[in-house]
């Protein structure tokens, strides 16, 4: 579902060229649990980032579900993005002036789901990952750990078929992580396929298959043996 | 030097009232070096801050250095926080228009160093986090540890004698996580005093005490007994 044919991503500042990711050549099929490690700086966002439609590559071909995306209109992007991705980024992104709940039900008014349903959704995922104390609270109301979770109930909202989590539970202790990983597990076993960047390795054992990259290109790409 | 005596912190929210902290009282000794742990929401970035002079309790006394924080004036708690404490925050709150550079600089220009000077050691202590390539980008142009790396840079750079670094590598792979701790342990040897927010009890294992805490109030406090 996921085809990355020669991926490069680089960034011009003044003289210098920076490789954020040089060649990438990596094939995710449906219904796989991968997880993405590397040292700070080796280009997991980066790599993200083009995987979930947010970016585009320098080089190479990216085809999703068989779709040539370089080739997608921005009304085929927007739709790719909403319906078939939901994406946990490592900086939470909320908005600062909606409550968590209000965050949570935004791409379902995409989605053109009614306010109700919309309101009664984003409850209902908020509750799955221990807020249901804190669907009021703006972002700014909440702890570090705690906004994580809004982000990644916003993520999930949507049902989504491809989710793409960066760092998921970096600001969560070991319990409520275990809490996450849990439900990850229930989205994986629904037939979905996730793509999680992590630099716990005891985070990334939950994945059956580990993608390293280091500068910028694939070091290794394993398959778990282990069940 | 920290002296915290039934320190209290509520936040009301329409009819409810939040307790983030209930009742903390605990001591540390110039020189310590102590890391704090406990459930997503449990107090920990509430009790930095309180520390830190960035926030008042609701109720309790603070002594810092003997001398009891709310009865501070304004310059003396700037003084204090500028001098004598570096704070790495959970969410980094770097400027964005500002190089990473700039942005390490900036507590020097309120302790009125010259502006050579200033750039000299704000790229000393971003080489020493790894960062000597990244001086001239800007936080948006950096990866999520390398952002990381500069608020803690930013920190370090006036030489605070207590530290206190909320989540300090959360965003950071196992082997920049081990070069900054040693960083960190190169500081306490020096005699500063670090409390330092982890999840993760490899990183605690840094410390000689580690300070637990549950729903706002302290649940266990431990002197390490291994070397
Ligand atoms: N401005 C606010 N208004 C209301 N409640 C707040 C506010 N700020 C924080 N809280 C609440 O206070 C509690 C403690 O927050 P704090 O940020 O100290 O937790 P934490 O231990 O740092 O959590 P994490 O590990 O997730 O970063 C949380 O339950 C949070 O929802
Ligand atoms: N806009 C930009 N301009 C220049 N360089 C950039 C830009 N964005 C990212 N980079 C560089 O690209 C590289 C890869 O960044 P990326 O965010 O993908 O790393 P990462 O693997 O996610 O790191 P981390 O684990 O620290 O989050 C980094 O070295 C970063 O400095
Ligand atoms: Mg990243
Ligand atoms: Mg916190």
């Amino acid at each position: 579902v996921i085809d990355l044919r020669g991926i490069g991503r680089s960034y011009v500042m003044g003289q210098e060229h920076i490789h954020a990711l040089s060649s990438i050549t990596l094939n995710i099929a449906r219904g796989e649990y991968v997880a993405l490690m590397g040292p700070s700086g080796s280009g997991k966002s980066t790599l993200m980032n083009l995987i979930g439609c947010l970016d585009s590559p320098t080089r190479g071909a990216y085809f999703l579900s068989g779709q040539e995306v370089s080739r997608m209109n921005d009304r085929q992007l927007a739709e790719v993005r909403n319906r078939e991705i939901g994406f946990v980024f490592q900086t939470f992104n909320l908005l600062p002036r909606l409550s968590a709940l209000e965050n949570v039900a935004m791409p379902l008014v995409y989605a053109g789901v009614s306010r109700t349903e919309r309101l009664e959704r984003a409850a209902e995922v908020l509750d799955r990952v221990g807020l249901a104390s804190r669907m009021r609270h703006k972002p700014n109301e909440l702890s570090g750990g705690q906004r994580q979770r809004v982000a990644l109930a916003r993520a999930l909202v949507n049902r989504p078929s491809i989710l793409l989590a960066d760092e998921p539970t970096g600001n969560l202790d070991t319990k409520t992580s275990i809490d996450i990983m849990g439900l990850f597990s229930d989205i994986h076993a629904q037939g979905n396929t996730i793509v999680l960047v992590t630099h716990e390795e005891e985070i990334a054992r939950y994945a059956h298959r580990i993608v390293r990259l280091r500068d910028g290109n694939i070091e290794s790409d394993q398959v778990e043996t282990m069940p």
